[in-house]
C-alpha cells in the first residue's frame, strides 16, 4: 500500500500526427499537474484537496477542454460541468451548465459541503456559485480562438461529434472527444 | 475533458472531472463524464474518472462498473478496470483509476489518452497513445 495519483486530459480521436505545438503543452500541463499532485500527496494533503486542486490547474490550461478552453455549444457558448467524490464518506457533488465560474471543480465541492444536495445546474448552479463568492470571469474568458474555430469547422462539416467523425486532416489531428 | 484520481497511504480515495463537453453540442446538453457514478465515481475500494464520448459513458456506467466489478467479483482494479474498457462502446471510452492498495491504471479504447502517473514506490508515467 502506498499513495498513487493519475489524472488525464481527454480521450478521442488524438492522431498520431498531433502537431508539436498542441502536443507539447498539454504533455508539459499534464507533468506540472502530476507534480503538483505528487507533492500535495507527500505533504498529507487529504486526496479530495488533491484532486480538486490537480483539476484546478488542468482547468486554467486553455489546451485541455475544461475551464478555460472549453469547447463551444451550437451557439458559441461554453457550458461547463464538473464532479467530485470522496470514497470514504462516498460524499458527492456536481454542476453543470455554468458559463462563468472559472473553477467548475471547486463548485462542485461546494455543492457537495454546503448544501443539502449533490447536484445543481444552470441558473441554480450559477446563483449559488454567486453565493459562495468563487472567483467568476466574463464569458471571453473561457472561450479560445482555437475554439472558436473548431466550431466553425464543425458546423461546415455540419457535424455535431454525435454522429460525424472528423478526420485528423479536418481537426488538425486533434481530440474531438472527451 | 480533465480529471485526476487519488490515494493516500492509508487508502483514502478520491475522484474529480471536469469538461466543457462536446464541440458544437444543443444548449442545454447534459450529458458528460462528470455525472455521478457515470465518468465519476468513487468508493472504499477505487476512485474512477472517465473520459471520452459521455453519452456512451452514462449508458454503461463505467465508473460504477468498475467498483461494482471489484466489490461483486473481486477482480483486481487493473481486471475489472480493462474489462469495462474492453465492453465499452470501441473509441469512445477511457478512464484512470486508483485502488485503496495503491494500484493505478489508465485503460482506453480510444486512438488515445492525454494521461499521467505515479506512485509512491517510484513508477512515474506519462502518455498520450498506447505505446
Amino acid at each position: 500500500m502506498g499513495w498513487a495519483i493519475a489524472l488525464h486530459g481527454g480521450a478521442g480521436e488524438i492522431s498520431r500526427s498531433l502537431p508539436l505545438d498542441k502536443k507539447q503543452p498539454r504533455e508539459a500541463t499534464l507533468r506540472r499537474c502530476l507534480d503538483l499532485g505528487i507533492s500535495l500527496l507527500k505533504s498529507g494533503r487529504t486526496p479530495l484537496d488533491v484532486v480538486e486542486l490537480v483539476v484546478r490547474e488542468l482547468e486554467c490550461c486553455p489546451h485541455f477542454n475544461a475551464g478555460r478552453g472549453s469547447v463551444l455549444t451550437s451557439d458559441g457558448t461554453v457550458e461547463m460541468e464538473a464532479c467530485i467524490m470522496d470514497g470514504n464518506s462516498q460524499e458527492c457533488g456536481a454542476v453543470s451548465g455554468v458559463s462563468t465560474v472559472v473553477h467548475p471543480i471547486s463548485l462542485a465541492r461546494l455543492v457537495m459541503e454546503k448544501t443539502p444536495h449533490m447536484y445543481l445546474a444552470f441558473d441554480g448552479a450559477e446563483a449559488f456559485a454567486r453565493t459562495q463568492g468563487v472567483e467568476i470571469a466574463e464569458k471571453s474568458y473561457f472561450i479560445t480562438p482555437s475554439n472558436q474555430e473548431r466550431l466553425k469547422l464543425a458546423k461546415q462539416s455540419k457535424s455535431s461529434d454525435y454522429n460525424t467523425e472528423a478526420t485528423p486532416t479536418e481537426n488538425e489531428g486533434d481530440s474531438h472527444l472527451g | 475533458t480533465v480529471g485526476c484520481v487519488a490515494v493516500d497511504a492509508n487508502g483514502n480515495l478520491a475522484t474529480a472531472t471536469s469538461t466543457g463537453g462536446l464541440v458544437n453540442k444543443m444548449v442545454g446538453r447534459i450529458g458528460d463524464t462528470p455525472i455521478i457514478g457515470a465518468g465519476t465515481y468513487a468508493n472504499a475500494l477505487c476512485a474512477v474518472s472517465a473520459t471520452g464520448r459521455g453519452e456512451s459513458i452514462i449508458k454503461h456506467t463505467i465508473a460504477r462498473d468498475v467498483a461494482a466489478l471489484m466489490d461483486y467479483k473481486g477482480f483486481s482494479l487493473e481486471k475489472a478496470s480493462n474489462t469495462v474498457i474492453t465492453k465499452s462502446p470501441q473509441g469512445d471510452v477511457g478512464l484512470i483509476a486508483v485502488s485503496a492498495d495503491g494500484e493505478v491504471t489508465m485503460p482506453f479504447n480510444s486512438t488515445g489518452m492525454f494521461r499521467a502517473c505515479a506512485t509512491q514506490d517510484g513508477y512515474r508515467e506519462v502518455g498520450i497513445w498506447s505505446d
